[in-house]
């Protein structure tokens, strides 16, 4: 979940 | 988390502090532009309104706090703060933004990764950000002569998504299905259209005069 999506950047 | 994109928040992170040096300290925005500064806080308004539904570390929430508070600061100083608002050069910082707006919100109701609340508004931000430089480019070339610490602020707030450039390479060949091209195209464009400013910035490090 959160390790592909560009979410994890600011 | 790798180097590059370490290397991009804090570069990020030093433009809003170079920004708000200016602003705070010798009460000028001079040759900033308004438009640009109401662009960006719509952006973090809208690409961080997940800052309190998914928690992702302590360092991500810290920074989406600072880039909120800091974005609409400066926006309050710009508008209300007196001496402040008394150096804003308004009659040159006219670039019509309202109208980024609309085309980035129908284009992020077209092409997006999934078609909710959440994610259509995350998608805007990303191609609002993408242009959201442009009124202050215009006011740029209007203003002619900049002085450094606007000129820092540009060329860090460029910077920037240019290392995030690189995050996202490292993160394609360290991540076996890190593929997105939305977040990779508008990253791009975003950094293309500071490539004159680029151009002149550089040539006044080896010139040594002021950004013309």
């Amino acid at each position: 979940k959160g390790s592909d999506s560009p979410k994890d950047e600011l | 988390m790798n180097i590059f994109r370490l290397a991009g928040d804090m570069t990020h992170l030093a433009s809003v502090l170079v920004l708000l040096l200016k602003i705070h300290t010798i009460k000028s925005c001079a040759g900033v532009s308004l438009r640009t500064q109401e662009l960006y806080a719509i952006v973090f308004a809208t690409r961080y309104l997940d800052i309190f539904t998914s928690f992702v570390s302590v360092y991500n929430t810290f920074m989406k706090l600072v880039f909120l508070g800091s974005s609409f600061s400066i926006v309050w100083y710009m508008r209300y703060h007196k001496a402040v608002h008394r150096t804003y050069d308004r009659e040159q910082d006219t670039f019509r933004h309202w109208f980024l707006v609309l085309p980035c919100l129908v284009l992020a109701l077209l092409i997006h990764e999934k078609f909710t609340f959440l994610e259509v508004l995350w998608t805007f931000s990303l191609y609002l950000e993408a242009v959201a430089i442009l009124p202050q480019l215009v006011l740029l070339q209007r203003t002619r002569n900049i002085d450094n610490l606007t000129g820092q602020y540009i060329f860090l707030l460029g910077g920037y998504r240019g290392l995030y450039i690189l995050n996202w390479i490292y993160r394609y060949f360290t991540e076996p299905h890190f593929v997105h091209w939305i977040t990779w195209i508008a990253g791009l464009v975003q950094t293309l259209l500071y490539a004159d400013f680029f151009y002149y910035y550089f040539l006044r490090f080896i010139g040594g005069r002021g950004v013309e």
